[in-house]
C-alpha cells in the first residue's frame, strides 16, 4: 500500500526531474532533490526505494534515467491516457485549452454538456457532444479519464453516467463527495487549499 | 523552517476536521487523522507538536479546538485575506465564481484584464478593472494575493506590476517561472499533477 502523500511526491520528483533535464543537468543528489521539494533527504531515498529506484552511491542520480522510471510508474508511454471533461463551462474550458496535462502524454478526446448552446461546438479542436453520448463516446474513443466540472447539484449524477460508461477513473472538481464503486479511483481537487498554503507563507515571510 | 509537505499536511488536516466537525464528530485520534490522509500516525504527531497542537493522551484530539488552533496557524480570523484575479478569461472566471476559498475566510475584491470588451464588466459583484488601475485598486482595497490568470507570455510582467502595487502574496497558474523578491512568497499551480496522480491510482487498482 503506498500513501497519497508518497504519490504526491513522486509526481514532484517527476516535475523536478523534467525541469533539470530542460537545464541540461546530468545528475542528481537526494540533497538537492530534497532541496527542491522540503523534504529530508532521508525521505527521498525512502521515496524512491519504495519504487526499487537507487542511485550510485557518492554520484546520485542520473536526471534523465530516473525520470523515465518514474514516468513508467505513472504509465507514461504505456498508451496515451485519453481524458474526457464533462461539463463544458469555465473551469472545463480553462482545463481542455490549457496545454498542460500533454506533456505527461494525457490528451482530451471529448467533452459533454447539457446546454444546447454548446452541443455542437469545439473546445479547440475538441468537439462537445450531447451527455446523453456519453457511453457511447467514452466506448468508441476508449477514454479511461473522466473529469468532472459540473455544478454540484449534478456530480453524483455525472460520476454515475461514468462509471456506467466503463471510465477507469475520474478527476472531480465539483464541491460534492461523490460515491462510485471501489474499483474506480477518484480524485477531487480543491484548489482553496493552494490558498491557504500560500497564507501561511506570507505569515512566515512577514514574521522574520 | 517548515517544509512545503509538512504545510500540505497541515492544509488537508484542516479540511478533513473541517468535514468532521460538520458530521457532529467530537474527537479523533491520530490514527483516525493518519487515514484518513494516507499517512503514518508517527508523522500526524509530528506535524502537531512542529505547531505545539497536543492532545489527550489515550481520548486524542478535540475536533473543534484542533481546527480552530489549525486555522489561527493558517492566519484564518486575523483579517479577511482579500485576493484579486489578474487574467479574467476561463480559469480567472471559474476561481472567482466557485465560493470555494470563502470558507477559509478569503474574498475576491477585484479583477484586472487588458480586453476592452472585460473592463468595466463584473464576474459576480467583483469589478473586472484595467490592467492600469491595478496598482491604485490594490492599495485602497488592501487587496493581500494576486491570483495570475494570463497567458504565459504575461506573466512575468504582471508579476512585477503585483509586486510594485505592494502584493503580499502570488498564487500563479500560468506556465511559467516568475522571479520576484525573496520577501513575497510564490505559490505555482500545476493541475496536471492531479492527472499523473490519478493515472497511479488506475494502475494500482487494476493490478489488484
Ligand atoms: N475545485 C476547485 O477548486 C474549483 C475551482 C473552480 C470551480 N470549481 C467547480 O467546478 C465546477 C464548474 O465550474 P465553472 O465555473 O466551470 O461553472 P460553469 O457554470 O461555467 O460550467 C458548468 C458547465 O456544466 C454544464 N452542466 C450542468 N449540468 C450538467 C450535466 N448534468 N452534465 C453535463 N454538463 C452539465 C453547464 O451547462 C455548464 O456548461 C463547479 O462545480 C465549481 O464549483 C471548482
Ligand atoms: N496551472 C494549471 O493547471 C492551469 C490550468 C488551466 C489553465 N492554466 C493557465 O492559466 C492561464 C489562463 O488560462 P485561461 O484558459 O483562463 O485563458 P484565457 O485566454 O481564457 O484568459 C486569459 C485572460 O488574460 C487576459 N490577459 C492577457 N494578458 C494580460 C495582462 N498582461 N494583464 C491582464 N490580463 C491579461 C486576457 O485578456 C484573458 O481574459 C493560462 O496561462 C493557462 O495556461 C493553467
Amino acid at each position: 500500500y503506498i500513501s497519497m502523500a508518497t504519490v504526491s511526491r513522486m509526481a514532484t520528483y517527476l516535475q523536478c526531474l523534467t525541469y533539470l533535464e530542460h537545464q541540461h543537468t546530468s545528475t542528481v543528489s537526494s540533497h538537492e532533490l530534497a532541496a527542491l521539494l522540503g523534504v529530508t533527504p532521508e525521505q527521498v531515498r525512502q521515496d524512491f526505494s519504495t519504487f526499487g529506484l537507487v542511485g550510485k552511491r557518492g554520484s546520485g542520480y542520473d536526471v534523465v534515467r530516473l525520470k523515465t522510471e518514474i514516468e513508467l510508474i505513472f504509465g507514461r508511454g504505456v498508451d496515451r491516457w485519453k481524458c474526457c471533461i464533462v461539463g463544458a463551462g469555465s473551469l472545463g474550458t480553462a482545463l481542455v485549452s490549457s496545454h498542460m496535462v500533454q506533456k505527461w502524454g494525457f490528451k482530451y478526446a471529448a467533452a459533454f454538456d447539457t446546454d444546447p448552446r454548446k452541443i455542437g461546438t469545439h473546445i479547440g479542436r475538441i468537439p462537445v457532444y450531447a451527455v446523453e453520448d456519453l457511453k457511447d463516446v467514452i466506448r468508441r474513443e476508449h477514454i479511461a479519464i473522466g473529469v468532472m466540472t459540473v455544478p454540484a447539484s449534478s456530480a453524483r449524477k455525472v460520476a454515475d453516467l461514468l462509471c456506467e460508461a466503463g471510465i477507469r477513473g475520474i478527476l472531480n472538481f465539483a464541491p460534492r463527495v461523490i460515491k462510485v464503486p471501489a474499483s474506480i479511483p477518484v480524485l477531487s481537487v480543491d484548489l482553496s487549499q493552494e490558498f491557504l498554503k500560500l497564507a501561511f507563507y506570507i505569515q512566515s515571510a512577514e514574521q522574520r
